[in-house]
C-alpha cells in the first residue's frame, strides 16, 4: 500500500526542521565555560529564534512560510551563537 | 550586521585556492575568487595577496559531505552551499564550498562569486546579518555581478572591525557603482510619475525629479521599499494613488511607503498569457484610465476601471504609436505627452496627434 503522503510530509518536515535548528540555531558550548550547566533550548524557543532572525511571524510553529524559508539554499556558518 | 570578534590582527592577509571545482574553468575559478576578495578591499584597509604553496590565512577548497578534518559536513545539492571559520588559527579564515553544488559565473546554479564574497565576509570576521538586503544575509539570492554586492549594512559591519580604506574621500558607507547622473549614457530599467514627481529606476538606484524645479535627488531603492528587489523593469502610477512594481513574471503595488499585502503577485493575474514573462515598460494614460504595457514589440492595453485586460490585444506598438519603433526600455506620461525611453534617448509623443514631436537625450530631464 503506498505511504499516506500527508504523514510522510510530516515526518519530513520535522526532520528538515530538527537539522535546521541544530545546525543553525543551537548555541555552540564555549569552551571557556566548561563545567557551567547549559539549559538546553526547546525547539520552539530556537524555532522563535529562527522566525525572528528571518523576519517571519514569530510562532515557535514550523507553519509553510518558516518551512518554505528552511528550504532556502543558503550558507552553512550557524545564524547564532558564534 | 553581526561579528565575531576579533578580526585579523594585520591588513596584509594571504589566500590559497587549494583545489577547483570542474564545473568552471580553473581561469573562471581565479577571476570569481579574485573579485571576491576585491568588495572587501574596495572598502577597507585590506590587501589580499594570492599564494600557491604553504599555509595561507584563508585556505579555500572544493568538498562535500564529511571532508578532511572539517568539524562541518555538507548535505549534497541545495541545501548548505558552503561554509566558512572566524579569523584564527588552523581552520581559522578557511572558506569550503560544496561540490555537490552546480558553480557558475551566471544566474543559473549558484554564483560562485557571490558565495565567495559572503562567505569571505565569515572570513573576515563578520557574522550573518538579518538585513534581507545585505550580502552577509544567510540564504543565497542571485544579484548581477555587475552591481556592488555590498549593502551599507555590510559596509558598516566590515568597518567596524577594519575602518575604511585609507584616503577614501568620505568616511560614509560608499556604494561604488552610484550611477552617474550626468553621463551621456545614462538609460534607465523604469520611470513612473509618483504625484507630481518623476522616479526614475536603474539598478539598486532610483532618481526623484521635480520637474516644476530643478531638483533632482539620487537614492537607493531599498531606502522607501525595503522589501523591493533591484532591478524592476516596469512601474507605472495608477488612477488610485497606487504605484505598480514590475520584475519578471511578480508585481508589487505600493501605496505610500508600504507594500499592499498579498504582494508579490504573478502577472498573470492581470490578465497576461502564461507565455508572457516579464513586462518592459508600462504607463497609465490618465486621460482615458487605460494602462498600456510594452513587450518586445508589443503592447497590450489594460483598462483600470473594469481591472481587466482589453480584447483585441497585443497590438503592434508601432502601429498605434508610429515612430516608436525599438524596445522600450520605459515610459511614463506628462502634461499629456508620452514620454518612450531606449538607451540614451527618449522620444516625446502626442498620444491625440499620434505622432513623435522630438527626440531627446534620456537624461534630459536631470538639468545636467
Amino acid at each position: 500500500l503506498p505511504v499516506h503522503p500527508e504523514k510522510d510530509n510530516k515526518e519530513g518536515d520535522a526532520k528538515l526542521v530538527q537539522d535546521y535548528l541544530n545546525k543553525f540555531y543551537a548555541i555552540e558550548p564555549d569552551p571557556n565555560q566548561l563545567g557551567w550547566k547549559i539549559n538546553a533550548e526547546s525547539t520552539a524557543e530556537k524555532l522563535q529564534k529562527m522566525q525572528q532572525f528571518f523576519g517571519l511571524k514569530v510562532t515557535g510553529k514550523p507553519d509553510s512560510e518558516t518551512l518554505e524559508m528552511m528550504k532556502k539554499p543558503r550558507c552553512g556558518v550557524p545564524d547564532v551563537g558564534l | 550586521y553581526g561579528v565575531t570578534l576579533p578580526g585579523w590582527k594585520k591588513h596584509k592577509l594571504t589566500y590559497r585556492i587549494v583545489n577547483y571545482t570542474p564545473d568552471m574553468s580553473k581561469e573562471d575559478v581565479d577571476k570569481a575568487i579574485q573579485k571576491a576578495f576585491k568588495v572587501w578591499s574596495s572598502v577597507t584597509p585590506l590587501i589580499f595577496t594570492r599564494i600557491h604553496e604553504g599555509l595561507a590565512d584563508i585556505m579555500i577548497a572544493f568538498g562535500t559531505k564529511a571532508h578532511g578534518h572539517c568539524p562541518r559536513y555538507f548535505d549534497g545539492p541545495l541545501g548548505v552551499l558552503a561554509h566558512a571559520f572566524p579569523p584564527g588559527n588552523g581552520f581559522g579564515g578557511d572558506v569550503h564550498f560544496d561540490e555537490d553544488e552546480d558553480w557558475t559565473t551566471g544566474s543559473a546554479g549558484f554564483n560562485l562569486f557571490l558565495v565567495a564574497a559572503h562567505e569571505f565576509g565569515h572570513a573576515l570576521g563578520l557574522s550573518h546579518s538579518n538585513d534581507q538586503r545585505a550580502l552577509m544575509f544567510p540564504n543565497y539570492a542571485y544579484v548581477s555581478p555587475s552591481e556592488f554586492p555590498l549593502s551599507p549594512d555590510d559596509i558598516s559591519g566590515i568597518q567596524s572591525i577594519y575602518g575604511s580604506r585609507p584616503n577614501a574621500p568620505d568616511k560614509r558607507p560608499a556604494t561604488p557603482t552610484s550611477p552617474k547622473t550626468c553621463s551621456s549614457q545614462t538609460s534607465f530599467d523604469a520611470i513612473t510619475t509618483l504625484r507630481r514627481e518623476v522616479i526614475f529606476l536603474k539598478g539598486r538606484h532610483l532618481w526623484r525629479v521635480y520637474p516644476d524645479n530643478s531638483e533632482v535627488e539620487l537614492e537607493l531603492i531599498s531606502t522607501f521599499w525595503p522589501t523591493l528587489p533591484s532591478g524592476i523593469q516596469a512601474v507605472y502610477e495608477n488612477m488610485k494613488d497606487q504605484i505598480l512594481f514590475f520584475k519578471g513574471n511578480k508585481f508589487w503595488v505600493i501605496s505610500g511607503y508600504q507594500v499592499l499585502p498579498g504582494y508579490p503577485k504573478n502577472i498573470n493575474t492581470l490578465g497576461f498569457p502564461k507565455g508572457v514573462k516579464k513586462i518592459d515598460a508600462a504607463v497609465c494614460n490618465r486621460n482615458t484610465g487605460k494602462t498600456d504595457f510594452f513587450i518586445g514589440d508589443k503592447y497590450w492595453r489594460y483598462d483600470e476601471n473594469s481591472q481587466s485586460m482589453e480584447k483585441g490585444y497585443p497590438r503592434q506598438t508601432v502601429d498605434d504609436f508610429p515612430g516608436i519603433s525599438q524596445k522600450v526600455d520605459a515610459v511614463f506620461q506628462q502634461k499629456g505627452f508620452f514620454y518612450f525611453f531606449h538607451g540614451s534617448k527618449q522620444w516625446e509623443f502626442d498620444p491625440i496627434a499620434k505622432q513623435v514631436i522630438r527626440e531627446i537625450k534620456s537624461n534630459s530631464w536631470f538639468n545636467c
